[in-house]
């Protein structure tokens, strides 16, 4: 489903020059879960936004589903991304001036998905993720794990075949946690391929793939026996 | 140091009222070193923040030093937070525009320091949390991680009495974290009362004293034998 070769992203501002990512070679199967960790700048997110057609990258190939990524122009990956990928920002990028209902509903409506079924199924996600009573309310008015609940419910709004989910569970009590955790595996049994970046051993364990980056290297790929 | 009495804290927003804090009473002593968890929602973040002076309670009593803090103007209470506080905030807060070192730097230019000093001490803390190579970096140009320890810098810059941490490790793996932690440890023994809001049980079982929160309410309040 996902082939990155050769994979390279190096960021430049001024006087510094960052190699963020150096010759990144993974290949991810259709309902793939697998996970992605390594210390804190070692290029975990960097990756996830090249897989989430977010971003592009400076050398290399990225091929999604037999799709070139470096042959589409910026409408072509925008529609990619809207149709297919959900995305969980370790930052959440929520939009301060909509609601938690209109957060989740705003890809929906990308989409062109009528107005009273976006409304009704984002209410759904919102309850699933156990903010049924949060719905009208706005990020600023949310917990640090509410607000991180809103993006993970955003991020399965198109129920896309890729969900990428950078630290998704980072502002999460364990019990809440597990209630995601126990999500993204449902998602990953009806077919999702489900790729998490976590700091957490314990939920890399329950993955069937553990990737470990190092200073923007693929370090180690270990499948579950 | 601390005494909150009967803190009360409502929010509410249209129709929605949310009692987040009810009826907490706590003390805190000097070169305290405690912790609180909780469910995700359970009131942590509104209880540091009017422990911050960064909000007010709608009831109850809260003496800082002796002082009757909602007997403060809002001028007062900023200073107060600038000169003996030092927030790490669970959604970091920092200014986009600015480099990790202004943003270091920032408290100190608010209270009065002079150029030279307060840029060297800014590239002094930011060495200590492993960012030396990234002062001149604005958040957007920095991982999750290093964003996090930009703000745990900040929140040092002052040499604060009181340090209050909310959730200071969410976004950074083992290693780094635990070198946050040893740092926080270091700042207590030499006096610093360091309160660390936390959903990690091994990082609470560190600490001298775990209050554990539910329903805005203090579940239970424990002190290490
Ligand atoms: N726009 C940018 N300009 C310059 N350097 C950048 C930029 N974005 C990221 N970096 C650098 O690239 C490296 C990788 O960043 P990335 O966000 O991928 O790390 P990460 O593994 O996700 O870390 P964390 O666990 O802290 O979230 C970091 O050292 C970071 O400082
Ligand atoms: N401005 C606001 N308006 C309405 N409700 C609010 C507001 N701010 C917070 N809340 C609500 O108050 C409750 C407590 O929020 P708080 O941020 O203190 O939780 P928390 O314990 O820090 O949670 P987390 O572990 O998710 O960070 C939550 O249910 C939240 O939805
Ligand atoms: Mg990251
Ligand atoms: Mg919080």
């Amino acid at each position: 489903m996902i082939e990155l070769h050769q994979i390279n992203r190096v960021f430049r501002n001024g006087e510094s020059t960052v190699h963020a990512l150096r010759d990144v070679d993974l290949r991810i199967e259709a309902a793939e879960y697998m996970s992605i960790l390594g210390p804190s700048g070692s290029g975990k997110s960097t990756l996830m936004h090249i897989l989430g057609c977010l971003d592009t990258a400076t050398g290399g190939r990225y091929i999604l589903n037999n799709h070139d990524i470096s042959t589409l122009d910026v409408n072509q990956m925008a529609a990619i991304r809207n149709r297919n990928i959900g995305f969980i920002f370790q930052r959440f990028h929520l939009l301060p001036r909509s609601t938690a209902l209109q957060n989740v509903a705003m890809p929906m409506r990308l989409a062109g998905m009528k107005n009273a079924d976006r409304m009704l199924r984002a209410a759904q996600l919102l309850q699933r993720v156990g903010l049924g009573d949060r719905m009208h309310h706005r990020p600023s008015q949310l917990s640090g794990g509410q607000q991180q609940r809103v993006a993970i419910a955003r991020a399965l709004a198109n129920a896309p075949q890729l969900l990428l989910a950078d630290e998704p569970t980072g502002n999460l009590d364990t019990q809440s946690g597990s209630q995601i955790v126990q999500l993204l595996e449902e998602l990953q049994a009806e077919g999702t391929t489900v790729v998490i970046v976590t700091h957490d051993e314990e939920l890399a364990a329950r993955t069937g793939r553990v990737v470990r980056m190092l200073d923007g290297k693929i370090a180690s790929d270990a499948v579950k026996a």
